[in-house]
């Protein structure tokens, strides 16, 4: 399904370059379960980053489904990732002006759902995460953990068929971690990929294969 | 040192009220180590900000060191929380356009410190959590677990009386996390006051007392 090779990202400053990810290479099939660990600041999140679409390498390819990814337009890019990815951000990356709901609802737009339909399948899927009693909340009025779970439900929301999670209980107690777990775990036993960044050894036992990465390099996979 | 007596906090919203905290005391000696526990939305945020003076209840009495907060003007409660209080956010709440080291820097302002000396101590507290090398980049150029530690470094770096960390472990990988908690325990045991927000009950331990919260009310102290 999805083929990193020889994947590298850098940052320039002033005049020293960061390597946030060093010569990657990593084929995901479709329907795997990845954990994706390593310390603060291995490259992780630029990882999921690029797989998501999101950003572009400097260095290597990217095949996604066959298709050669590296020099698709912004728009055609936005194309798949909209159809294709629901995305947690690790920093939720919710409007702040918008309600709960008006969040959720927001990547329904690009399947050209109406409205009332969207709505409807927002209110769902945010009762799904408990919150049901908040979805008029706009994210300040909200708590970390509620915040968390608002960016899980727009990943959610228009039925993806890749998950990339990038820690995504960390604002959570166990109970609710958990519940989001097995919302994760019933996704990819209906077949859907799931990418999951975590540094908890528990949340990792779930995926069926572990990445390490350390100083932007794959250091091993279990 | 600190006493909570019957303290409230509503948000109204449209018709109904949110008891976001219910009728809550509790006392705090100097140089207890406490943890906060409980359900995403169970109150522990609001709490820690108003015992930080970031926040005014609507109902209860809050006495510093004998002294009677409420009712005192907000510069009084800034003059108070600049010199006790080292706060740890949940959202980190760094200035986005500042670089690492010019966000450390800012408490020791208050103070009437010497430009040159605040950068020299913020740049020893950024040392300390490992960030040596990401003095000068801006929030959006570090990663999740990067902010975190500087938001940590920010809240430690005037040397406070009183620590409030909330979840402050939430987006770093275990090695880093128990580096940051040993920074904690030894700030405990030169005499500090810290309250921990925390849903790991491992980190729960570090502490002497847990005070757990649910739906606004403590429900449970350990
Ligand atoms: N400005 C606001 N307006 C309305 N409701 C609010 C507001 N701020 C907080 N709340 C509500 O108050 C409750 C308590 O919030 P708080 O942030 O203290 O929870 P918390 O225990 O820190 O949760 P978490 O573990 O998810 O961080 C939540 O249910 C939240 O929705
Ligand atoms: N825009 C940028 N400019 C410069 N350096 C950057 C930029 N973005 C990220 N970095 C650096 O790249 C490295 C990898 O960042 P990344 O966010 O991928 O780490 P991570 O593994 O997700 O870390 P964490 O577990 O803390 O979230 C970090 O050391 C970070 O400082
Ligand atoms: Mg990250
Ligand atoms: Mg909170």
């Amino acid at each position: 399904l999805l083929e990193l090779v020889n994947i590298s990202k850098r940052y320039k400053m002033g005049d020293i370059f960061i390597n946030a990810l060093d010569d990657i290479s990593l084929t995901i099939e479709s329907g795997e379960y990845l954990a994706i660990m390593g310390p603060s600041g291995s490259g992780k999140s630029t990882l999921m980053n690029i797989i998501g679409f999101l950003d572009v390498p400097d260095d290597g390819q990217y095949i996604f489904n066959n298709q050669d990814t590296i020099g698709l337009s912004e728009k055609e890019l936005a194309y798949i990732r909209n159809r294709q990815v629901g995305f947690i951000f690790q920093t939720f990356n919710l409007l702040p002006r918008e309600s709960a709901i008006e969040n959720v609802q927001l990547p329904l737009i690009y399947s050209g759902i109406p409205r009332k339909k969207r709505l409807s399948r927002a209110a769902e899927v945010l009762d799904n995460v408990n919150l049901k009693d908040r979805m008029n909340h706009k994210p300040t009025e909200l708590s970390g953990g509620e915040r968390q779970r608002v960016a899980i439900a727009r990943a959610l929301v228009n039925d993806p068929n890749i998950i990339l999670a990038d820690e995504p209980t960390g604002n959570l107690d166990s109970k609710t971690g958990n519940e989001i777990l097995t919302v994760i775990d019933n996704l990819n036993a209906q077949g859907r990929t799931i990418l999951l960044v975590t540094h908890d050894q528990t949340i990792a036992e779930h995926a069926n294969k572990k990445v390490f990465l350390k100083d932007g390099k794959i250091v091993d996979i279990k």
